[in-house]
């Protein structure tokens, strides 16, 4: 089974 | 004051009907350049980013930077209520705490006028640098639309494969499995038919299926999709606007 990464992982918060 | 007509207002309704689903509460950021927007999903998987350049309107202005927080669920009961080819024009003053929504009839003289409440959204802004991409895919936007709506009967998720000049879709479930290869190919009569595969290095990803089938209801706003991978970044799905885009960035399926 694969597992769901988050957007927020990738992306800093400005 | 932001003062934005549309040549039709079936620009906007499909640019809406695009995003309603995945995002419901977001900011629209109106500045002299146009109007743009970032959401994240629910599950903070999939991020829209929306800019409709100033050129994709027949008039704009916006002196001020302005935001129209929208609930877009609203804000999508709305604007159905104007033909699609009615002029559409947005106009919010500095501060607004609402936004009218004017719908012109070319044909005869009618004009309605809708206000629509605006809400403070304290939504974040994710940072979103260009990036290197492995593989570049173009192709048309009904063909990928129909990849995903089959290969969805089967699983959950959806691999893509990217090696040299090939692209694989491929899913696997309960019942079987399933797979669709696509080849660079050129049509010179109907260009937008074409399939154009730029790669760099080998890609071999997975997406759930579940926001590909969010990504596909933007299908009717663009003849081609534009595909960027690479691994083990988000997946950038773009659909270009008249001027501007609409943008999802698809997070990943990793391994456990």
């Amino acid at each position: 089974t694969k597992k769901q990464s988050s957007i927020g992982a990738f992306f800093e918060k400005t | 004051m932001l003062e934005g007509k549309f040549d039709e207002a079936s620009l906007l309704k499909k640019i809406i009907d695009a995003i309603k689903d995945c995002v419901q509460l977001c900011n629209f950021n109106c500045t002299e350049k146009g109007i743009t927007l970032q959401a994240v999903d629910d599950s903070r998987v999939l991020l829209v980013s929306l800019l409709i350049g100033e050129e994709a309107f027949t008039d704009y202005r916006c002196d001020r930077n302005i935001t129209l927080g929208v609930d877009l669920s609203s804000f999508s009961k709305m604007i159905k209520c104007g033909n699609n080819e009615d002029f559409l024009t947005l106009i919010a003053e500095d501060s607004p705490d609402t936004v009218l929504v004017v719908f012109e009839d070319k044909n005869r003289e009618r004009i309605s006028e809708y206000s629509l409440k605006l809400m403070d959204i304290d939504n974040e802004f994710l940072k979103i640098d260009d990036m290197d991409y492995d593989s570049v895919i173009t192709m048309p936007a009904g063909e990928f639309a129909k990849i995903v709506r089959d290969l969805k009967n089967l699983s959950e998720s959806l691999g893509i494969l990217v090696t040299k000049d090939t692209v694989k879709f491929l899913s696997e479930g309960d019942i079987g499995s399933g797979s669709v290869v696509v080849k660079p190919f050129t049509d010179l009569e109907k260009p937008e038919n074409s399939v154009k595969v730029s790669l760099k290095k080998p890609v071999n990803l997975t997406f759930g299926l579940k926001y590909l089938s969010d990504i596909i209801k933007a299908t009717n706003l663009a003849e081609s999709v534009t595909i960027k991978i690479a691994d083990k970044v988000p997946a950038l799905f773009e659909y270009k606007l008249p001027s501007g885009y609409l943008r999802f960035y698809l997070a990943p399926k990793f391994d456990e």
